[in-house]
């Protein structure tokens, strides 16, 4: 498996928050939990109206999940399984690999 | 061989490498390769310029892929413009003309140990791969780099994060060494381009306020002409304007330096997708990403050659 298939169960969670007050519950959740944020760059220039992508990791799924749901938070998965979509972008590769 | 290389699949670094040895190699007439320095982990910096041999003091314009290791488009992206630029000398008036009147510099891996890393160990690595000591975190975000407004807002002065800005300006080698070889060519240089990925946007300074740089006028109509170009091949939109509006407002990019050392057009691509696929573009949407791009590229290329 492509990079041991470190990412399997990974998501990629999306939120666009709606106003300041989420923005603040946001920055503050991200605090207690370790994600790498694909957009914007840092939890520092999230802005409400703007859309926050963020990789979390199998283990804090349910987690983020159930926090954000309990907050109001109004979010999709836009990424259900990290590991598969890494496979299927270099699916060519890996077979290349097996050729 | 460089007939069979395949433009339309990521390439691991070595086989990046060895194309490019194989292009310079094949056209000794428009393609020179060099190396501007070593990375962090030793490896070396090669740089391509594509254009015409004729006078020494051709304008140029310099194009850097790979800033963010895990942006892949990007160095694909600059493989497909060499690809192009060659393949259409011959049978494509305006790239012809470009490349007599133009050196292109094309820097297809800027950051050679985080692209290296991306593949074979953490694919959403972003950083570079220097070493702090006081820390175990490793890397520094190669666009909090430069010397520009460094460190300030929207970069991270802890080496955890991932908008680390380095322990001081042009601390990481890869970035001194672009930077030493655009200071040493400035006069030459009249249009800096770095892609990234992730946005459809088409960005030029400032980033780190909002003020509206002097030759405003003339980078918008570019700007507005690149993403005409760009929407002509797919309809794909992208927005455009000054980073710090457009996007939001951070510490200085290259975009930001190469401004500052007087180049008077200077560019960020962001390039698909906008949140679909995300860093994972899957290959078979290399060819019309890229051919967007190319389209927007010439068009900024020909707008240097008009007087504004």
């Amino acid at each position: 498996y492509l990079y041991n298939n470190r990412y399997v169960g990974d998501q990629v969670f999306r939120v666009t928050p709606r106003d300041v007050t989420e923005v603040q519950v946001l920055k503050r959740m991200l605090g207690n939990i370790k994600v790498d944020l694909w957009q914007p760059n840092s939890a520092s220039l999230i802005r409400h109206n703007a859309t926050v992508d963020m990789h979390v990791k199998l283990n804090d799924t349910q987690g983020l999940h159930a926090h954000l749901k309990q907050e109001g938070i109004a979010y999709n998965v836009f990424i259900s399984n990290l590991q598969k979509e890494i496979e299927k972008q270099t699916g060519y590769r890996s077979a290349r690999r097996r050729r | 061989s460089e007939s069979h290389y395949d433009y339309e699949v990521y390439h691991s670094l070595e086989e990046i490498q060895s194309w490019m040895l194989e292009v310079n190699r094949t056209h000794p007439e428009i393609v020179d390769m060099f190396s501007i320095g070593t990375s962090y982990e030793g490896r070396p910096l090669y740089v391509l310029q594509i254009g015409k041999r004729s006078r020494p003091q051709k304008k140029a314009m310099w194009i850097d892929c790979g800033v963010h290791a895990r942006e892949w488009i990007g160095p694909a992206f600059c493989q497909w413009f060499v690809k192009e630029a060659i393949n259409s000398y011959q049978h494509d008036s305006v790239m012809r003309r470009l490349m007599n009147q133009l050196n292109f510099y094309i820097m297809p891996v800027l950051n050679v140990d985080g692209y290296h890393y991306s593949w074979t160990t953490d694919r959403f690595w972003r950083k570079t791969r220097s070493k702090n000591h006081k820390y175990h975190c490793r890397g520094v975000d190669a666009n909090r780099n430069w010397k520009v407004k460094w460190c300030e807002e929207g970069a991270s002065s802890h080496p955890c994060d991932d908008t680390y800005c380095g322990p001081f300006p042009e601390s990481e080698p890869e970035v001194r060494a672009v930077a030493k070889f655009l200071r040493k060519n400035k006069k030459r240089f009249k249009a800096y381009i770095s892609i990234h990925a992730y946005a459809q946007m088409l960005l030029y300074p400032y980033s780190y306020k909002y003020a509206m740089i002097p030759n405003f006028g003339c980078v918008e109509s570019a700007a507005q002409n690149a993403v005409t170009a760009l929407y002509s091949a797919y309809g794909v939109r992208y927005r455009y304007g000054p980073a710090s509006t457009t996007l939001y407002v951070s510490s200085g990019s290259s975009m930001d330096w190469a401004y500052r050392i007087g180049i008077q057009y200077a560019f960020a691509f962001e390039l698909r997708d906008t949140g679909y696929y995300g860093f994972l573009l899957p290959e078979a949407l290399i060819n019309p990403t890229c051919t967007e791009t190319l389209r927007a590229v010439k068009a900024i290329a020909t707008g240097l050659l008009k007087k504004c």
